[in-house]
Order: structure tokens, then sequence, then C-alpha cells
């Protein structure tokens, strides 16, 4: 465990936090992907069957619990006790053009072709570009309200932390893992265009609102 | 590509 790596893992704990703080204080998940909250919900699960196969740590033990549980109370805020808030006009973005290359790309480029081990790959590619329904929903929208854009912020922080935690691994311990720095870097850029707003408009104050 | 499981990392 380094500073980056515990950033990074506060970053998407916060991420998960204001989310469920958004949706449960403004009693509505609108402007909320429901399809990348599916995403997630998914990546959680695929990566985590390791729960009860092998024990890390506490710590490791805990926050996967923490995700996969906090990731299912989000879904059901949004489908069954907002369900009348849930934006499902814009929220049209088709999740099996995601779901299906990241299964086959799984099945092509993995450590070791074992269930788990293409699972484990499966989420780390389907975790980079979950998030797409997401920024598809606020470009067709055109804006985001700011605990949206700060639970954005912060679930690609995450990640970006993570790319200082692999380099730095790289030279302190000679540890890398290939699949999860490409999908990792691919999972940052995505994010480059919206930090970019978040850092221009959100932190001067005002509203995140796309250039028309 | 590097490791397989376990992973210590989230």
């Amino acid at each position: 465990m380094n500073i980056f790596r515990l950033a990074g893992d506060l970053s998407h704990l916060l991420a998960i936090i204001l989310l469920l703080i958004k949706i449960w204080k403004t009693r509505s998940c609108a402007g909320i992907s429901g399809k990348s909250q599916i995403l997630f919900a998914v990546v959680y699960v695929s990566r985590y069957l390791d729960l009860v196969t092998t024990f890390i740590s506490l710590y490791n033990t805990l926050m996967k619990l923490v995700f996969i549980t906090s990731s299912f109370a989000t879904l059901y805020l949004m489908y069954v006790k907002f369900k009348a808030t849930y934006d499902h006009n814009h929220d049209s973005f088709r999740i099996e053009f995601l779901l299906l290359p990241c299964f086959v790309l799984a099945l092509l480029i993995n450590a070791s072709f074992t269930p788990l081990e293409v699972l484990w790959t499966f989420s780390i590619y389907l975790e980079a570009v979950a998030i797409l329904p997401q920024l598809f929903l606020v470009s067709k929208t055109g804006e985001a309200e700011s605990i949206t854009s700060h639970y954005l912020f912060a679930l690609g922080s995450y990640r970006a932390l993570y790319l200082l935690n692999w380099i730095y691994r790289y030279y302190a311990e000679g540890h890398y893992d290939l699949i999860a720095i490409f999908a990792g870097a691919i999972q940052t850029i995505l994010y480059c265009d919206f930090f970019y707003l978040y850092i221009t408009k959100v932190l001067k104050g005002k509203k995140l609102q796309l250039p028309a | 590509y590097g490791g397989s499981l376990p992973k210590d990392e989230l």
C-alpha cells in the first residue's frame, strides 16, 4: 500500500458516498445514468468473486464488500425507491455494445484462461468504459448538477491515482499488470474532457454546462 | 501480461 493507492481507494469510496448522498438528499436520481450503475455492479461482482476463494487482507475484503453493497444500494434507489425520478429517456446508451466486446476481449487477452481470471479481466475492461453511458447522458442533457460533477471527478480521479500507484509499484517493487495499466489508462483518458470542464467551470462556482 | 489471481488491488 502506498499513498497513491490509498488516495485512489479513498477517492473511489468518496465517489460512491457522494452518489448515494445526492440521490438520498434530493430524493432523486435525475442526471444519473442507471446504465452506468448497472455496468459498475457487473464490474464489482465479476471482479470480486475471489472474495470467496482468497483472503488478502481485512482492508481488501471490507472495501470489496462496500463496493458491491453500495452499488446494489444505488441500483435499488434508482430502479425501485426513486424510480419515478429516473431519467430513462435520456439514458439511452446501449450497454450490450460495451458488455459483449469487453467479454470477447477478456476471452482473447487475459493472464490465464480460467473462469475467475477471465471474469476479472472482463471486469477490468468493462470498468474502463462503464462511465460512457453517464458521460453520454450528461452530453445529451447538456449539464450536470454540482454534486454529480463532484461524483464524476472523484470517480475519474480514482483510476488516475491508480496509474500513479502502478508507476510507483513498477519502480519500487517491480510489480506491474499490463491489462490493468492499459485499461486504467483508457479509463482515465475518457474522463479528460470532463476533468477540463470540472476545473474550468465547477471549481469556479459555475454549473457544469456544455457549450451549445 | 502480469500476475494472475489473486490480485491485491481493488
